[in-house]
């Protein structure tokens, strides 16, 4: 593991104010297979509950201790044989608790993660098997997934007690099409929105399990991601990625987007694009939006950060010397960026 | 955004709606 403190990146100058993007430290991950995904998790490490770095490689997961100075020590390893690891999906608030997904294109079974607090002893569970489409962790140690095809498809709710060591399981009712993507809503925490393949949007109250509406959001916008919803004055803003999404000339190229919808009618109206700045081409490959901060690892390799608020690009990560970004997720306790790299680099960048 | 666009909005759509869905 290295630590590297100050490096300058290139920022996107046409915006009124610059942001500050710096890079603070690297994890170095010497293992050679792939890396997959970063996160970060409440982990109770010798005694104390601390926020820790989490990565994926193809064949193991590893949790990270913060030192001081932005330096990074890793303390524990779970290890896998049969199938590789796809994602980490963390759930928020839990402490010594964290989900990861393992399939090879299609998500195959998601794991529990934990250790027990008085031996701290590395363990993990099967939670769910099965042809996974979608899946997030949410508040209060729940999980939320959609699996089967259309004929036996079927949306589950889990709560996981403090240790780990049980669950409880909710169905959710079926909206009968394939779900791409679930989404927490920002402020209303016993709803939950998800997007289908058939460019819908549906809610749910995770209380009752009803599915209290699906809402056509356009087919111009066919197999949209959502990322983030916000209820606010009886509206519904939602943030949306498209990874099928073509260029529009007069837009530049739109890697999220943000529409209103009144969940009342139904009816639904785009807000704004967030474009790459001119100049920047790319699809959307992976990304994550954490309160008004939306970051896109695009097919060129490049890293873009959006201001929903604002509207601008405010920041651009290009492809360093050891390569092309991957993934990048902001971490969940402070306003860091962590962005990852296929040969197990992960950079921290303050924001 | 208005009424217009998007019809009439109700503050309490999540209990409305919770109402109005089957069980």
């Amino acid at each position: 593991q290295t630590k590297v403190r100050g490096d300058p990146v290139e920022i996107w100058h046409d915006s009124l104010e610059l942001s500050n993007l710096q890079l603070v430290s690297k994890l170095k991950n010497p293992s050679n297979s792939c890396s997959v995904d970063v996160s970060t998790v409440w982990w109770e490490v010798t005694g104390c509950k601390e926020s820790c770095i989490i990565t994926a490689c193809e064949f193991t997961v590893s949790l990270w201790k913060s030192l001081d100075d932005w330096q990074w020590r890793k303390v524990h390893t779970w290890h896998f044989t049969e199938i590789p690891v796809l994602q980490i999906i963390p759930l928020w608030d839990a402490c010594n608790l964290v989900c990861i997904a393992l399939g090879h294109l299609e998500i195959r079974e998601i794991r529990l993660l934990f250790s027990s607090g008085e031996d701290e002893c590395l363990k993990q569970s099967l939670v769910k098997s099965g042809n996974i489409k979608a899946v997030l962790g949410l508040r209060h140690k729940r999980l939320v997934c959609s699996n089967g095809t259309l004929h036996d498809h079927q949306v589950d709710l889990m709560t996981f007690s403090g240790s780990g060591r049980s669950k409880e399981k909710q169905t959710l009712m079926s909206p009968e099409e394939t779900i791409l993507a679930f989404a927490e809503v920002q402020g209303m925490q016993d709803a939950l929105l998800g997007t289908t393949l058939m460019s819908n949007i549906v809610i749910w109250n995770l209380k009752t399990g009803q599915l209290l509406k699906k809402m056509q959001i356009g087919t111009a916008y066919q197999a949209s991601i959502c990322h983030k919803a916000y209820s606010d004055m009886g509206l519904l803003f939602v943030v949306l990625s498209h990874p099928h999404g073509k260029e529009i000339e007069s837009m530049g190229s739109p890697i999220f987007r943000l529409i209103v919808i009144n969940p009342k009618t139904a009816l639904s109206v785009d807000v704004r694009p967030y474009s790459l700045p001119q100049g920047h081409t790319g699809r959307f490959l992976d990304g994550d939006v954490k309160d008004n901060l939306a970051a896109a690892v695009l097919t060129s390799g490049t890293i873009a950060v959006w201001d929903l608020f604002l509207g601008h690009c405010r920041a651009l990560l290009l492809p360093n010397s050891d390569g092309n970004w991957s993934f990048v997720k902001w971490s969940g306790t402070d306003s860091c960026l962590l962005a990852g790299q296929k040969n197990g680099s992960v950079f921290v960048y303050s924001y | 955004c208005s009424e217009s666009d998007l019809g009439p909005i109700s503050l309490n759509w999540f209990e409305e709606l919770t109402s109005e869905a089957p069980p």
